[in-house]
Order: C-alpha cells, then structure tokens, then sequence
C-alpha cells in the first residue's frame, strides 16, 4: 500500500517541484513503484517530465472534477517504476468550482485512495499557496516533506505552513504527520546557507534531513530537456544530492 | 500623480519582493516619493524593511474590507521618500470574502486612488498566484513589471499571465500596459542563463531591461536585516544592479 507524500510549502520557488521529480525518481531507480501528482496549475512537474498534458488527454483536473477515474489519467515516464498523474491550468478553476462541494478538502482523497495498491509512494507537488489545492493534498496524504530554500525568506512561511497542518490535523487528517524538511538551493560557502541550515535544525530536529541539496545549475536544466536529474546528468552533484535523500527517505520506512 | 505599478508573475519564488524592495527603495535614492503596497499574505515585502507589522495596526487587509482608508495603514522606513503599505497573513483570507462582492477586482483600485497625488510610484508586490489578489493588483495598476528568473521553469508560466493580461485588459483595465520585464537571479556563466536572456528578448524584445539582476547572495541577505541592498551593502551587485534599472525605470518616463 503506497504511502502518500504532499510536498508543500507556501513560499514559491523553493524546489518542491524539483523535489517530486528529483526524489520521485531516484525511488523508482531504487525498485520502488512511484506515483507522482502534479497538482499545480502551472504544471511544471508536468512539463520537466516532457509530458507536456496533451489537449484531449485526461489530467488532474478531470479526475477532481468527476470525469475520469485517476487511474485512466495516469501517464508513463522515461522511467518504468515512475508514473504521472498530468497536472493542467484548469486546475486553477478548480479551486473555486470546489468551494461549493460538501467535502471539498476529501476530493484528491477519495481519488487517490483506489490507487494505493498500485504504487510504494505518490508524492503530490503542490502550489505555492495554502488554498483548496494544497489543502486537498495535505488531506489526502498521510505525510508532509517541507522543501526549505536555504535562505532568509524560506524561513518566514514556516510558522504559517506548520499551523495550517495543525489546522488540518484537527478536524481533516488527524494522522497527518512531518515526513521530513529538505534544505534546497544551499550554499554551503555562504554564511546566510549555514546560518539558515543552523536555525531549521534548531526549528525541526531530527526531522531535517542530513542531506541537504546544494545550489547546482544541472538541476534547473535538466526540466528543459523533459527529464529528471539522475537521466540528464548522473554525475553532477544534483543527481547524487536526490539519491542520497532518496536512501535517508527509506531509512526512515525501517525507524 | 502616481504611477501604480503592479509587480507579478505567478511562477514562485523569481524576485518579485526583492524587486519591490530594491527598485522601489532606489527610486527613493532618487528622490522619487514612492509607496510599496504588499498585497501577497506571505508578508515577505513587510518584513523585508523590518516592519513585521504589528499587531492592532491596520494592515492591507483592513483597507480592502473597508474597516480603514489606505491613508491611515501607511507606514515609513529607514527612507524617508520609502513609504509601506502593510500587508497581513489575512490576506489569504481576503480572497474567499471579496469573491462574493459586485466589483470585487476592483476593490484596491478604489483604496489606492486617494493615494495617487501623494507619490510618484506605487509599487504592488503580488503573491505567487492569479487569484483575485494579483487581478486586484492588474485592475488598480497602470502598468506591470514582469520579474523573470533566468531558468527554464521560469518562462514556462509567462504565456499564462500575458493570457490573464489580456482578459484583465477586455474588461476590467482595458490600458494595462507591460511596462518592462526584469531578467532576475542570472547566472551569466551558465548556457541555461544565457538561453533564457535570449528566449526572453525574443518573446518581449525592447520590454526587457538592459540591466539585469545577478544571483548575488547580498540580496538574500539583506531581508534577515530588515533592509532594502542599498542601506545593507551599497557595494554590492545585487545593489549596484538595482539602481541601474532604477535609472532604466525613469527613463521610460521620458520616452
Ligand atoms: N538545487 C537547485 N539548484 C539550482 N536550481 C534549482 C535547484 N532546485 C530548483 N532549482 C530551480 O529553481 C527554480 C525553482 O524551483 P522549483 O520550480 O522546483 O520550485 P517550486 O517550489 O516548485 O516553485 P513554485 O512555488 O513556483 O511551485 C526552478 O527554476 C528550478 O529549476
Ligand atoms: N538576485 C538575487 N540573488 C540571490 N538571491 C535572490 C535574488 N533575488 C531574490 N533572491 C532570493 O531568492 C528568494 C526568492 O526571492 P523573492 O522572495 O523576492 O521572490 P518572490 O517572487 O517574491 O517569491 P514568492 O513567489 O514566494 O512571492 C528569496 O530568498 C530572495 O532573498
Ligand atoms: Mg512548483
Ligand atoms: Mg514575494
């Protein structure tokens, strides 16, 4: 039964998506069976895995809308253990045409849950806001990874983000827990890298992962070519930087 | 009379707040009276100038639920011609209760026009989004600033804004113009910042500032201190590279 993953933090740019790709892959280089969502209107999960969501071919949006089961609107990837549910602009509609709905935080929820035999993880990339979308995934997930750019502004949101999971926890998902929190974009040379490293440590303990994922331009090209990391460039520190959060990401299964 | 300037694009994380702070605080430099207005709940432009708005002072949310006139939530910083708007975490909540007013994108529009005889600039900071905060921004501006991060994932969602400029532009501001578009983060020596500069000429041409914004950790710092580059580290590029749009900003007056 996959565990379901909502990588989520409100503060944009701070390398959720890279993150779902990134971490998505690398499980699946090591055997897991993965299924990643892509739950944000801007679909750059979509598109750095060059899947593009075809006109015609059915997305998230028409799973939460009702129209299609979400297994019919899984795709495949360049890798045959990692899977994609395609994200689309409509998905910006959604957030209004579900306010109305009864059980509109359950949707995702409800059409994910079908799908947990089929996979090890799904791991749902979120957008860079605490609206219905992100709600809906943090419902539907059993834990939360927080992406946390290694600088100044990355630190503001976290309060917000933590009591919004209190939030949920009370009345939506009771289990819902902190999976992990992943130091992105660091520069280990620069004071502001340690001393935001320094403070998240304080914030989060033993949730933050020893692997953090240095500042690596390999990483922002590789979504140019429609592919993730450990397929555009193996060798570069971003590849191996995923792999080895990919390895603490497991170990935490046999804690 | 001010010109109102929104700053957005909806990909997160690409420096909008940071050219809020910088450009709006270099047009203070340059004896121009400017107010920034932030209007994203994430706060990251009040707490960049050190105003972590307090508790009890109204806040850009109390002036478009109508509870204060703009007038009386504006703030100074270390710059007397840099003057705050506040924003507030409430924000976020404005969305869900303007949706139901009559004209609700035009609801700053109507705050900030008392305000316009009083600056030169009135700078919106948007949050990473295109919901009815960023239309509010579209609708009350003149013009808008494109910030555009020098990476691939960064030009993928430009096509959806121009898209959501021209719907504001039919109905609801039928003068938006794009008043310029910034190349921010740019990391020179990579292929992937030189493609994407000339991606970006290509689709805006003479829009695109000349000056462009280096990846200069300064910039990143400056926020934890509360202050715009300029009162941080005037020698640094991230400051130097500020003041040098600020100029290529004033210019387009004359033109
Ligand atoms: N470790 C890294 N080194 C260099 N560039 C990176 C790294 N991680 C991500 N990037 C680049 O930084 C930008 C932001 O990353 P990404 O799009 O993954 O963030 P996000 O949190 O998903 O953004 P949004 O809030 O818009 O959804 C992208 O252009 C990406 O390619
Ligand atoms: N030129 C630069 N060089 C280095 N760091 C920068 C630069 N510009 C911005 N930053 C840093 O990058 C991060 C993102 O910038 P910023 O918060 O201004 O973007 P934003 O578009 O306002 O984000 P959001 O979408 O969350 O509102 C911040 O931590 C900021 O300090
Ligand atoms: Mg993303
Ligand atoms: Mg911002």
């Amino acid at each position: 039964m996959a565990r379901i993953i909502a990588v989520a933090n409100q503060k944009g740019g701070v390398g959720k998506t890279t993150t779902v790709i990134n971490l998505g892959a690398s499980l699946a280089a090591a055997e897991k069976r993965v299924l990643l969502v892509d739950f944000d209107p801007q679909t750059n999960c979509t598109s750095g895995l060059g899947a593009r969501g075809e006109p015609g071919r059915p997305s998230a949006y028409d799973v939460v809308t009702g129209k299609v089961g979400a297994a019919e609107a899984v795709v495949g990837t360049e890798l045959a253990l990692l899977q994609l549910l395609p994200g689309s602009i409509s998905l910006a509609g959604a957030e209004v045409e579900l306010v109305a709905l009864d059980r509109r935080e359950f949707v995702l929820k409800a059409a994910l849950e079908p799908l947990r035999p089929d996979y090890d993880y799904i791991l749902v990339d979120c957008p860079p806001s605490l609206g219905l979308l992100t709600l809906n995934a943090l419902v539907a997930a059993d834990e939360v990874l927080i992406p946390i750019q290694g600088e100044y502004f990355a630190m503001e949101g976290v309060s917000e983000l933590l009591r919004t999971l209190e939030r949920v926890r009370e009345g939506l998902n009771p289990d819902l827990a902190v999976r992990g929190v992943l130091l992105t974009m660091v520069d280990e040379r620069t004071n502001l890298g340690r001393q935001v490293s320094t403070e998240v440590q304080r914030f989060f303990g033993r949730k933050v992962y020893r692997s953090v994922i240095p500042r690596n331009v390999r990483l922002a090209e590789a979504p140019s070519f429609g592919k993730p990391i450990l397929l555009y460039d193996i060798a570069s520190r971003g590849a191996q930087s995923y792999l080895q959060v990919a390895q603490e990401f497991l170990a935490h299964e046999q804690r």
